[in-house]
């Protein structure tokens, strides 16, 4: 439960430089026309896939998502052997975006792509 | 960001958490066999799908919660050929062949509709347009509008486009051998008001032409299928054992 255990260390709420650098979703715009993709993708002009980054906490509360094992494995890095990494800080849910492009023959496609909005961050 | 090194960007691409770029990177054509990408996406087929795309997507390009394409890929498809066929009188009649170029185990097709103009505005003549399906016997059901409404119909020319549901009659081509995915129309319209037995006002094909109807074809991109292929393409066997490689771009 560490929730709970948060709860337990009044310390652990205050934000540290290191819970700076913590897992969390950051924003990342870029134009298809800066990936090179706008002579056949008409719309958006934009896109946001957004990028999970930073270090995993040492204690791995409930809103990260993390599963049972991540928990273990953090412990262990902790308290048995450091060589085994902790968690890494990675996406948790996406979002689809919809596409209008071009193909070669003339045709017209709009598609939905899944899983291409990072929407949170999880530690695992 | 914007204003960062294209390298940097590339690199965006190759972000492991980000599986579907790459995915997207495979789909790029390389080479366009014909014309200019305006060429290719002009005029009231991109209007119309770019008023599609407002309708199911923000501007971001989240789909819509209250969409209801029911599918996941709607592909525009316009003629790759057409004939004229000779006429008397007030009736103009062209033959329009559409490849539907849908992939069996990757796509499905859930629905097909044809979408054409109800009307047509030559320099003289107004012209009342339905389509007809390969293989629909007799005379088409033209009910031209009365002639109160006639102002009426020429101020709403862009309201005039119409979808007309042709599913039951695309299925059969569409999971044929890729030959046989070819469905055929034809476009046949009437001059409006009294025929005097005049040879076609001299624009029409060209005004035909700017208008043709298009297919839309409503699609379900089978992922499965996808990742069977994806999955085909990187995985190759060696004999030390499957090894994993990056298609050549």
């Amino acid at each position: 439960q560490a929730g709970n255990l948060i709860l337990d260390l009044p310390s652990y709420s205050q934000k540290t430089s290191a819970e700076k650098d913590e897992c969390a979703l950051h924003s990342f715009r870029v134009s298809f026309n800066q990936l090179g993709w706008d002579h056949w993708i008409i719309a958006p002009h934009r896109y946001n896939p957004k990028y999970c980054k930073g270090t995993c906490p040492r204690i791995l509360r409930y809103g990260y998502n993390s599963p049972n094992h991540a928990i273990v494995q953090n412990f262990i890095n902790q308290l048995v052997d450091q060589s085994v990494p902790r968690p890494s800080c990675v996406p948790y849910k996406y979002s689809p975006i919809s596409v209008l492009m071009i193909e070669p023959s003339g045709s017209i496609l709009y598609k939905e792509y899944e899983d291409m909005i990072a929407e949170s961050c999880t530690c695992r | 960001e914007e204003g960062k090194e294209p390298a940097a960007l590339s690199a965006l691409a190759r972000v492991p958490s980000l599986p579907l770029i790459q995915m997207l990177l495979e789909q790029v054509p390389s080479v366009w066999p014909c014309c200019h990408r305006k060429q290719l996406a002009s005029g009231q087929p991109l209007r119309y799908m770019l008023n599609l795309y407002q309708n199911v997507a923000d501007r971001a390009g989240r789909p819509r919660q209250n969409r209801k394409l029911g599918a996941n890929a709607v592909r525009l498809v316009r003629p790759f050929a057409k004939t004229r066929q000779p006429g008397a009188g007030p009736w103009y009649m062209q033959t329009l062949d559409y490849h539907l170029n849908i992939q069996p185990g990757m796509e499905h097709l859930v629905r097909a509709t044809v979408v054409y103009s109800k009307t047509l505005l030559l320099a003289h003549a107004q012209l009342f347009c339905v389509v007809q399906l390969a293989g629909e016997a007799g005379v088409p059901k033209l009910s031209p509008p009365r002639r109160g409404k006639r102002n009426a119909l020429v101020s709403s020319r862009m309201d005039s486009w119409e979808e007309r549901d042709i599913t039951s009659h695309s299925l059969p081509w569409a999971w044929d051998s890729k030959k046989s995915q070819l469905l055929r129309l034809s476009h046949v319209c009437i001059r409006l008001g009294p025929d005097d037995g005049s040879e076609p006002e001299v624009g029409w094909e060209k005004t035909a032409s700017l208008n043709d109807p298009f297919l839309l074809l409503y699609l379900n991109d089978t992922r499965k299928g996808l990742r069977a292929k994806m999955g085909k393409a990187s995985l190759k066997e060696t004999p030390d054992g499957p090894v994993l490689s990056r298609k050549a771009r």
